[in-house]
């Protein structure tokens, strides 16, 4: 019954690492300092695609309108929003208290084993392939960024002034690099700036995402409803009726699913 | 090469700050 109140907190965990990430992002380019501003950017399109692939997941789960179990149903939207918010790869549930970690073997610091009947197997590229279908070039634009973020060659780029080119009386081409000076602009290749659009226009429509998700909602509950109207009736019994009902609806227990 | 500049890219990302912020 709790799966309705999860649905709203997905969304609310969800929003705000985007926020704190996305505060931080911004700043460091305010501040002149381009190469932690792409790695947080890195990191914000990454929150921000999580909220897509849920959607997307939400929506394929929620297409099936008959389904043979009512609670597995309901288990599976448990899991959709349990991995949204608490995906893993690294097996916390074995390691929260591991202090020497030179001995964890990779098997044991893998995450592989469901939690209570839940896989809460995450990786970010699921969210950024589930993004790239909604905008297309998000993935390479993502790839770009994570070229930036990584001590690649692009986070060269970031780190140095425009070079300076010039080419001498033997026809010998030099190119002058210098550490960067704090100007508010950064010289990199097209393919950058080409990032830079897609992601501006795939975030354009966070907030239609947004919206998208919370219409999922009338139907999450009607599933929950569904779930404890069928097999969960009798453990009403145990509530006081005049308590708010389990299945999320904000009614009194009474007057909704013990009815 | 080209040129971006960081206070557009700032933006960008205030854009989104913002419409997370409003639907928390």
């Amino acid at each position: 019954g709790n799966t309705t109140t999860e649905f709203d907190q997905a969304l609310a965990f969800a929003l705000a690492r985007v926020v704190e990430v996305g505060e931080g992002c911004s700043s460091e380019f305010r501040a002149g300092r381009p190469l932690s501003g792409v790695t947080l950017l890195r990191a914000t399109v990454e929150h921000a695609s999580v909220l897509v692939h849920l959607c997307r997941k939400l929506s394929a789960h929620l297409a099936i309108t008959k389904p043979a179990n009512s609670v597995a149903y309901v288990t599976k939207i448990e899991e959709i929003l349990a991995v949204a918010v608490f995906g893993t790869r690294f097996n916390w549930p074995q390691n929260i208290n591991s202090d020497d970690l030179a001995t964890l073997e990779r098997k044991e610091r893998e995450y592989t084993k469901d939690e209570n009947g839940l896989n809460l197997r995450a990786q970010v590229m699921d969210a950024i392939d589930s993004a790239d279908a909604e905008c297309p070039g998000f993935r390479a634009a993502y790839e770009i960024l994570c070229e930036f973020a990584h001590p690649n060659i692009g986070a060269t780029w970031l780190v140095n002034d425009v070079p300076v080119q010039h080419v001498d009386s033997m026809g010998i081409q030099w190119i002058a690099r210098r550490l960067r000076s704090q100007s508010p602009d950064v010289a990199v290749p097209h393919a950058f700036g080409a990032a830079v659009r897609v992601v501006d226009s795939c975030l354009l429509r966070f907030r239609d995402w947004v919206e998208q998700y919370r219409g999922y909602r009338p139907r999450v509950l009607q599933a929950v409803q569904f779930a404890v109207r069928t097999t969960g009736r009798s453990a009403l019994a145990l509530l006081n009726p005049y308590d708010p009902c389990p299945c999320g609806s904000g009614a009194k227990a009474k007057f909704c699913c013990r009815a | 090469l080209a040129t971006i500049s960081c206070p557009a890219i700032a933006e960008i990302v205030d854009r989104l700050v913002a419409d997370a912020t409003r639907e928390i």
